[in-house]
């Protein structure tokens, strides 16, 4: 299992 | 100018030792309605969402919007002088470059005041969507807590799946694997002890313990936790603080290779 980023799941206002 | 009262410092105390693991410096954005933080961890593995309401405070002034960049470990360090019964103020001028505590005994016979410098931290913001999610699950914050601790034991990952049954955390590792379920808990008299789950629909995520377990340092503030999850979305782990506010932690979740 990879660990996602939390980035690509909120973007970036 | 900005300046905010709080009767419990030991709010305050409580917020910083909920954060100062998983971050190392973060921006309070103070406005009229009150103080938000927002921050990703080191790694961008997860998100800290933190916010007091300007009503929640003794008292409460903020003229202009004020960003204070803050390193955590400083203002721990401020934090452990304060005693838990002492009277908070924080207090800065408009585009300052240092904020001052002030803490005062209960009988107002010690009164002691610290100031900080602020830094420039250029944060970015991220826009966290509005989610309806398919599992709300309350459950006690120190069940939780223990869940965690237990279970990191034998892995570096838990399965979290909720299904109309219950809730299941599951580990496995080098020296076995471990399922702890917790069922919906029927009347309890004790609102705080209760377990209860809202499911739209069932979930199994998978998430790293070093997170989870960071995130439980939250656990003073709160008697109880609220996990929300959907699938392929980050968990909320969200604590309520007292009557003011409230700390969410966003983790993203593991995924197959």
């Amino acid at each position: 299992m990879a660990q996602s980023s939390i980035k690509s799941f909120f973007p970036t206002r | 100018m900005f300046e905010a009262r709080l009767v419990q410092s030991s709010i305050f105390k409580k917020v910083l030792e909920a954060i100062k693991e998983l971050l190392n410096e973060a921006t309070f954005d103070c406005s009229d309605s009150g103080i938000q933080l927002q921050a990703m961890d080191s790694s961008h593995v997860s998100l800290v969402s933190l916010n007091l309401r300007s009503d929640g405070f003794d008292q409460y002034r903020c003229d202009r919007n004020l960003s204070m960049g803050i390193n955590l470990a400083s203002m721990t360090k401020i934090m452990k002088c304060a005693g838990n019964d002492d009277i908070m103020t924080m207090k800065a001028q408009d585009n300052a470059d240092s904020v001052t505590f002030m803490f005062e005994s209960p009988n107002q016979e010690k009164m002691s005041d610290y100031e900080m410098k602020l830094m420039n931290l250029d944060q970015e913001h991220l826009g966290i969507p509005e989610t309806d999610y398919s599992c709300v699950i309350k459950l006690p914050s120190a069940e939780f807590a223990r869940i965690c601790r237990d279970l990191s034991q034998f892995g570096e990952s838990v399965v979290i799946s909720c299904t109309k049954e219950g809730v299941k955390f599951s580990a496995a590792g080098d020296i076995g694997s471990a399922n702890i379920k917790l069922a919906q808990t029927a009347n309890v008299d004790k609102e705080d002890e209760a377990v209860s789950i809202e499911m739209q629909e069932k979930v199994s995520l998978t998430f790293a313990c070093r997170y989870l377990n960071y995130f439980t340092k939250a656990t003073p503030l709160s008697p109880q936790v609220c996990l929300s999850m959907s699938a392929e979305v980050p968990l909320v782990v969200e604590y309520k603080i007292g009557e003011i506010g409230h700390i969410r932690y966003y983790l993203a979740p593991k995924i197959e290779e």
